[in-house]
């Protein structure tokens, strides 16, 4: 995919980071 | 809408990051996630550069919900 900046995060690192998040926080009281 | 939950999961999502309550996050708040997260230093480090639009080294909220927000966009299309 050609949007994706140079040094920056890819697609899947963002979207792992975020849903790693929102496991975490349907995950804990 | 859909877009409109995430924006609302967002700020709750940015509180997890945001360790101290200071209303921004830093890198060091990043390195913090690392054994909370199944994600490596170096991919937190990239998802804070990926995030930090301004790269003065803060994430704002905004910033964060920017970033969350291109991202769903981009599952929609994809």
């Amino acid at each position: 995919d050609p949007n994706i900046k140079a040094g920056a995060a890819s697609e899947g690192v963002l979207a792992n980071f975020f849903n790693s998040l929102l496991s975490k926080k349907t995950g804990s009281p | 809408s859909p877009q409109a939950e995430v924006m609302g999961k967002a700020k709750e999502l940015f509180v997890l990051c945001d360790k101290e309550s200071k209303g921004f996050i830093t890198k060091r708040d990043m390195q913090r996630l690392q054994g909370e997260l199944p994600l490596s230093p170096e991919q937190l480090e990239e998802v804070f550069e990926s995030l930090d639009r301004r790269s003065n080294g803060f994430l704002t909220p905004v910033e964060f919900n920017t970033g969350l927000g291109e991202l769903v966009g981009l599952e929609d299309t994809a």
